[in-house]
């Protein structure tokens, strides 16, 4: 037994084509973020902390789909959500429709030590972000001209995109709506 | 969507995850990340992290799986995760990152690639993207 730390950044449609100034960034990333995680836990901190100080930081780096970055709904706002779980207690917290606070998993996190409940969402969510005095920035703090551009292609598209989902060609859209559509697959779940 | 899990020397796990959801989402929809068992989960046996299509997570409650395979059947972190994302789950939506108590490690997806890392006590570190 010892202890071990493991996180990711999204799955997807990842191109293997990916170009070096858009992958090696994440890369570091990754590994940035790897370190802290290490670090805490040969620090002795609790794993509970160390996933929340990990996934904060990767919130506040733009690269990933999480806080600063992250994808933006149908209206060109951000709606973030996040989660935390305590193995020991079973204890956990959540929050969804975030628009403002800065680092979401936080937000969750004192849900879940601060209130008798489990989520919060929307108004209620952002009124207890305020409560609790948690960071909050203007929402245009979280939008980045990269994820401006990636819902105009999924516009384009009439689709919703997974994570690095690739940008398709109008005829393939065609055909792909119309298979959708007789699988009575809407595509948006 | 980002996400963390770790376990310490004693076998405490934890597990973290944190999304903007999907591009061209409808206002107002929730994922899989705040519905806890599916996107995000742990227990004394493991704690799990998931990213990919949320509705798909929702169905499947993956992180949940997970746990539960490695509970009632015995199977181990790895087995239960790759049962669960590759025979139980819609390929090319889901991918997770999970630890279980006796410091295991699994990295699991069936999409293209996932951004992840992770590292254990004997030294071992790993960053990648795609299959090796």
């Amino acid at each position: 037994m010892g202890w071990a730390i493991a996180l990711h950044g999204g799955a997807g449609d990842i191109p293997y084509s990916l170009p070096p100034e858009r992958r090696l960034p994440r890369e570091e990333t990754l590994r940035h973020c790897l370190q802290i995680g290490v670090k805490a836990l040969k620090s002795n901190m609790t794993p509970l902390d160390v996933v929340e100080l990990v996934v904060r930081e990767l919130e506040n780096i733009p690269h990933f789909n999480a806080g600063r970055g992250s994808v933006l709904t149908n209206k060109g706002t951000v709606e973030m959500e996040a989660s935390i779980m305590d193995g020991n207690t079973m204890k956990c917290g959540a929050v969804s429709g975030l628009s403002t606070v800065v680092n979401a998993v936080s937000l969750a996190r004192l849900v879940m030590d601060h209130t008798p409940h489990i989520y919060l969402a929307f108004d209620g969510a952002e009124e207890f972000a305020r409560q609790q005095g948690v960071e909050t920035l203007d929402s245009s703090h979280f939008i980045t001209p990269e994820n401006i551009e990636r819902l105009n292609q999924a516009k384009d598209a009439n689709r919703v995109q997974i994570d690095y989902t690739q940008p398709i060609q109008k005829d393939t859209i065609k055909n792909e709506t119309e298979t959708s559509l007789a699988n009575g697959d809407s595509q948006i779940g | 969507t980002v996400g963390c899990v770790a376990v310490d020397s004693n076998g405490n796990l934890a597990s973290a995850t944190s999304t903007g959801g999907l591009v061209n989402k409808m206002a107002g929809r929730i994922g899989d990340t705040p519905v806890i068992g599916a996107g995000t989960y742990a227990n004394e046996f493991c704690a799990v992290s998931a990213t990919g299509i949320g509705e798909a997570i929702i169905r499947a409650t993956v992180a949940r799986d997970v746990a539960a395979i490695m509970e009632f059947k015995g199977l181990s972190l790895k087995e239960a995760a790759d049962c669960v994302v590759h025979e139980r789950t819609l390929k090319g939506a889901v991918g997770l990152v999970a630890v279980s108590a006796s410091g295991e490690v699994a990295m699991s997806y069936n999409t293209t690639g996932m951004f992840r890392a992770c590292a254990t006590e004997d030294g071992y570190s790993e960053v990648a993207i795609w299959p090796n």
